[in-house]
């Protein structure tokens, strides 16, 4: 039922 | 070089204690500033950022950035070595093949050195932007351990939702549901590291893996009071204060209902 987002989604690479 | 000496050695113990569910290697950055880790875990879902301040060390040198690469699981059999009042010190040179551990005792009648080899890690580093949140929670860290436990006894995900009234943990499993609300109570006879403080600009509300949450609370015995720190559809961040030192903070994307 839920997805699980990952942090990449979120945040650039450095 | 880089050498430092930490008085409370105990500290390491529980910073690595803090980590060591999640992540297996990391590359501890020294700088002048301090010594720091940003790790993700394996499946990239929650990332650990790692502050001690040069500060909060009795004794601190550092001549120029040094990425240190070390496989946790090595880290903390080493450090359990040290006795939980140890003085404990760091040190190793400029581009190291090992890092040293020394333990003294406090009465200093028994001192060890441990040489711990380095490796190269190849990890990726992400810039986590400096956050106004939504909402901040601050609530007593064993407060939200227990909580933590409880939702996971129940189901896989929380969702927390936080409004000015409060914030509302709720989790649905195989044998039903289960809700509980924490409310703000700032005016109490309690002590600050008691209270639950909720500062709010708008209600925010996302799910999140109980099994990550429950790691990170691992981190409880390094600080009295835990703060929570979420922004719509953004990884919550899950800060624990080291009095005098810095930080251990996990961040973890949300969950999407499909």
């Amino acid at each position: 039922r839920f997805f699980q987002n990952h942090l990449s989604d979120y945040y650039m690479q450095d | 070089m880089f050498e430092a000496r930490l008085l409370q050695g105990g500290l390491l113990k529980k910073v690595l204690d803090s980590i060591k569910d999640i992540i297996t290697e990391g590359n501890f950055d020294c700088s002048p500033n301090g010594l720091s880790l940003q790790a993700m875990d394996s499946s990239h879902v929650s990332l650990i950022d790692i502050l001690l301040e040069s500060e909060g060390f009795e004794h601190y040198r550092c001549d120029r950035n040094i990425p240190m690469g070390l496989n946790i699981t090595n880290l903390v059999k080493m450090i359990k070595c040290a006795g939980s009042e140890d003085i404990v010190t760091i040190k190793c040179e400029d581009k190291p093949d090992n890092v040293t551990f020394l333990f003294e005792s406090k009465d200093n009648d028994k001192i060890s050195d441990f040489e711990m080899k380095t490796m190269t890690i190849d990890d990726e580093h992400l810039l986590v932007p400096d956050q106004t949140y939504t909402a901040v929670v601050k609530m007593p860290s064993a407060e939200f351990q227990r909580l933590c436990r409880d939702m996971a006894a129940i189901g896989d995900t929380v969702n927390i939702s936080v409004t000015k009234e409060g914030v509302r943990f709720s989790t649905t499993g195989d044998m039903g549901t289960a809700n509980i609300t924490v409310r703000p109570n700032p005016s109490g006879d309690q002590k600050e590291e008691e209270r639950t403080e909720v500062q709010i600009t708008e209600p925010v509300s996302a799910g999140f893996a109980l099994r990550y949450l429950n790691s990170f609370t691992k981190a409880t015995p390094l600080s009295p009071t835990v703060t929570l720190g979420m922004v719509p559809n953004l990884p919550i961040v899950v800060e624990y204060k080291i009095a005098d030192m810095g930080h251990v903070r996990y961040y973890l994307a949300p969950k999407i209902e499909d």
